[in-house]
């Protein structure tokens, strides 16, 4: 069986409330390493992986693989009957119908409980190359949804190249074009606003803005976003969070000439 | 122009 204890339902409600526009129907993965979740969008552009370590609940406990058939939209409906720092646990048996969601308040006595039916879903799992990345950008993950955001009011895409110069987010579309430069910056007051870029050789990509800009519905989740880059290869996206878990986001590049 | 690629091109199924 599955228990699983968060601190905070906080937790779930971002996560869930950063891919659910993205991924629809997906399998909530348990064992005893953690719960782990790896989706596709329709189009087959943009993947979702998420993974929640055991480290990250307390207690946490899961005897056997279970896979939990999730819609996102009914899981969103029972997260928003949590108060934000409600404790949460999910449960679910063995071979479960349902999986089952308690909110404690840690300040009154109130304890709710959600059942949430499961469905069977077939879905494709990607194997995920391990890539030493040409750049790996460090960066607030405010500033990375503002560039996103507004350079999507001038086009669909965005070339992004990284150079020792620094990197450069550019544009252009019917009304004009625009680009934002980041150069490495340390914050010693403020190291969630540092940028790093490590680079060991020069990328120019082009992506789709609309899905970058979905991404970015993760920015609450993390003062940091990563950007990895390859030339031809996926731009990997990562929120970090506590205990090793994260939330990575993978957009193939626009290609060709 | 440049074309969208899909994940299937890079990311092998398991």
């Amino acid at each position: 069986m599955l228990e699983a204890r968060l601190e905070q339902a906080n937790l779930l409600k971002k996560v869930v409330d950063a891919i659910k526009d993205l991924v629809q129907d997906c399998n909530f993965d348990c064992n005893d390493s953690g719960i782990a979740l790896q989706a596709m969008d329709n189009s087959h552009v943009a993947l979702v992986s998420m993974m929640l370590k055991s480290e990250s609940f307390s207690p946490f406990r899961c005897d056997r693989n279970i896979a939990l058939g999730i819609n996102l939209t009914s899981l969103t409906k029972v997260l928003r009957c949590a108060a934000n720092e409600d404790i949460l646990t999910l449960k679910a048996e063995d071979a479960p119908d349902v999986v089952n969601l308690v909110f404690e308040s840690a300040e009154s006595d109130r304890l709710s409980e959600y059942d949430i039916k499961l469905m069977d879903i077939d879905q494709e799992h990607l194997g995920i190359p391990e890539t030493e990345y040409a750049a790996t950008i460090s960066m607030p993950s405010a500033e990375f949804q503002k560039i996103c955001r507004d350079l999507m009011a001038l086009s669909e895409s965005v070339s992004i190249e990284c150079t020792k110069e620094g990197v450069k987010f550019a544009c252009s579309g019917d009304i004009g074009s625009g680009s934002v430069t980041l150069r490495s910056h340390t914050n010693v007051e403020k190291p969630q606003l540092n940028v790093e870029i490590d680079l060991s050789e020069p990328v120019a990509l082009t992506f789709s803005l609309k899905y970058l800009v979905n991404f970015c519905k993760a920015s609450g989740l993390s003062e940091q976003v990563r950007l990895c880059l390859s030339n031809e290869v996926p731009l990997l996206v990562e929120y970090a969070l506590s205990n090793n878990s994260y939330l990575r986001f993978y957009l193939a590049p626009k290609i060709g000439d | 122009p440049k074309s969208q690629a899909t994940l299937g091109k890079f990311f092998g199924t398991q």
